[in-house]
């Protein structure tokens, strides 16, 4: 995945089932953000794989201040590259056990 | 260690940790 300076990780061990999982957002790189970033540390929030948007989770992020406006679509891209990750991960996982 | 948490208006909670010095990127 693109080097967006903000890292997205799971917070909990993925059981290939559920589909809300925990995940865990943080600020790497503040250079690669093009608004002042406030250090704030790490965001954890559960995100829903079927049901969810990355971007709607980003947007709420702005909403909610750990971001400004400027920087929704990299925090939301960040998210999604995660989000496809897992969802990758889990298909092989199920390929793998057929 | 300290956290906090902001509860959205749609809903979603966001709980606020110090990130791990480990998992910081190595420069």
């Amino acid at each position: 995945a693109e080097d967006t300076g903000v890292r997205v990780e799971l917070n909990e061990d993925d059981d290939g089932k559920k589909s809300s999982i925990a995940l865990k957002l943080w600020v790497e790189d503040t250079k690669k953000l093009k608004g002042k970033y406030k250090e704030t540390g790490a965001i954890e929030f559960s995100f829903d794989l079927v049901n969810e948007v990355p971007e709607v989770v980003a947007q709420e992020m702005v909403e909610s201040g750990f971001f400004l406006d400027c920087d929704v679509k990299t925090v939301g891209k960040s998210i999604r590259d995660r989000v496809a990750l897992i969802k990758w991960k889990r298909e092989r996982t199920v390929s793998a056990g057929n | 260690s300290a956290t906090a948490q902001v509860v959205h208006s749609a809903g979603r909670r966001f709980i606020v940790s110090p990130v791990p010095e480990a998992r910081l990127k190595e420069q």
